[in-house]
């Protein structure tokens, strides 16, 4: 679809759409521990009843910004010392705004318990607890395409004792020290106050036949409130030592891959695991760092943007303090202001020949209106790394489709004022 | 906070070698 210039892409928009039909790649290492990833919202998802919402870029972009919320509110707390903070922020959010989990799209399906059951996950980087609903719902669980798991079903499930380190570290992680009798209690809150309240336990994992985990640590969620989505919980991925990458180490040695399809009615893949064989020439690595407030997050060291092949004058410390994370959950980049104010104003440049529209408010604020063009060149952006690695965007990855052909926007979006 | 969401992330690989100390990015992954 991309007859690309040296700085541009030029594209017919139309084949960027998502078709109504499912069209599943067929790349990826199918050998390894690797899992379908699925949009949530397209053709190749089987939570059919949450199709009618594909469009909704309203809920999906106000999701997104929730998730942004919470994500700083959590590294926020730890620079001022106030643990309340989250929770004081999030009665001021709209209900409506659901789940901070819901602007994550991408599903993937695993086994859970003996004999295994499927659950939908939403697989998450920025998120360290798995979880999924759990029968008998003591408090209250929201719909789910698959039945409710349920522990009594399961020869392989235990809970986890209150004295054990595994609670007591987790309650240390969590601040949330509740148990009952000698049941080891979990509390997940996030930023638009939606919750999982439940039982520490373990249970077997399979994600592949040939990659089954005993004994591997959830949150059994017997009080779910808040969240609307269709998917079982959350395939926690990120740092912390309950997470699916640290409860795997022994067999992937905390490597990790995915690819996100490029658009909604094609698939791609979660894969646990180092590469077989010759390592891919086309893979640029470059360091991944530790924020000094979160040590949970995935740290990227950005130290410039790119424009139709241009660098933008950034001081590469905006990115740098507090810092950059990659997440698979947030829909949108956000960049510090002086960065996003000058990738806007330089695409903004290499666009004059096409219809500036307005947005739907100051979150995306450069959209146009290419309906009567059969293709569109618009620049390059590339991510420069601190090492030197410069990181092409697929040109996917540039436009965000708010209203088809109609309102074309970058999709990027600047940051709250750090001291809002 | 600066945040490199899903959507810059699309159609390419993204690898994390966490013991290795580092991230990888291969264009047109899927």
């Amino acid at each position: 679809f991309a007859l690309a210039e040296a700085d541009t892409h030029t594209v017919d928009l139309r084949s960027l759409f998502p078709a109504t039909t499912c069209s599943p790649s067929t790349k990826g290492n199918k050998r390894k521990a690797s899992l379908e990833v699925v949009h949530k919202h397209g053709p190749c998802s089987h939570l059919a009843q949450h199709k009618a919402t594909a469009t909704n870029h309203t809920q999906i972009l106000e999701q997104d910004q929730v998730r942004v919320n919470s994500i700083n509110s959590q590294i926020f707390k730890k620079l001022n010392g106030n643990e309340d903070l989250s929770q004081s922020k999030a009665t001021t959010l709209p209900a409506r705004w659901a789940t901070s989990q819901g602007a994550s799209n991408y599903v993937v399906t695993v086994g859970l318990g003996t004999p295994n059951k499927p659950l939908s996950l939403v697989f998450d980087t920025g998120s360290y607890l798995t979880w999924t609903q759990c029968q008998p719902c003591a408090g209250s669980c929201y719909p789910q395409k698959e039945p409710i798991f349920d522990p009594s079903a399961s020869t392989s499930y235990t809970n986890i004792s209150c004295n054990s380190t595994d609670c007591i570290q987790l309650r240390t992680t969590t601040k949330f020290n509740r148990c009952v009798a000698d049941t080891c209690l979990y509390a997940l809150e996030y930023g638009d106050s939606s919750y999982t309240i439940g039982l520490f336990a373990t249970d077997k994992l399979t994600l592949t036949p040939n990659d089954v985990f005993d004994g591997f640590f959830f949150g059994c969620g017997q009080k779910n409130e808040g969240f609307i989505n269709g998917t079982a919980g959350i395939l926690g991925l990120s740092r912390n030592k309950f997470s699916i990458i640290e409860q795997t180490i022994q067999k992937y040695n905390r490597f990790f891959s995915y690819c996100l399809p490029p658009t909604a009615s094609s698939t791609g893949y979660l894969s646990f695991g180092a590469p077989d064989g010759a390592s891919n020439a086309a893979v640029k690595y470059t360091r991944l760092t530790t924020l000094s407030l979160s040590s949970d997050f995935y740290g990227i060291d950005v130290a410039g943007i790119n424009v139709n092949g241009k660098k933008l004058s950034i001081p590469a410390s905006v990115f740098s303090s507090p810092g950059t994370i990659i997440d698979s959950g947030t829909v949108i980049s956000r960049l510090p202001s002086t960065a996003y104010t000058a990738l806007r104003d330089a695409f903004r440049a290499a666009m004059t020949s096409y219809p500036l529209v307005p947005g739907p408010d100051e979150f995306l604020d450069t959209c146009y209106d290419l309906s009567s063009y059969p293709t569109v060149t618009y620049p390059k952006i590339e991510f420069v790394f601190g090492d030197g690695v410069t990181l092409e965007l697929d040109a996917t990855g540039i436009v965000y489709f708010l209203n088809g052909l109609k309102q074309v926007c970058l999709a990027f979006a600047e940051n709250d004022d750090a001291n809002d | 906070i600066a945040i490199f969401g899903n959507t810059q992330q699309k159609n390419m690989e993204v690898l994390y070698d966490v013991a290795g100390g580092r991230v990888g990015f291969a264009p047109g992954g899927c």
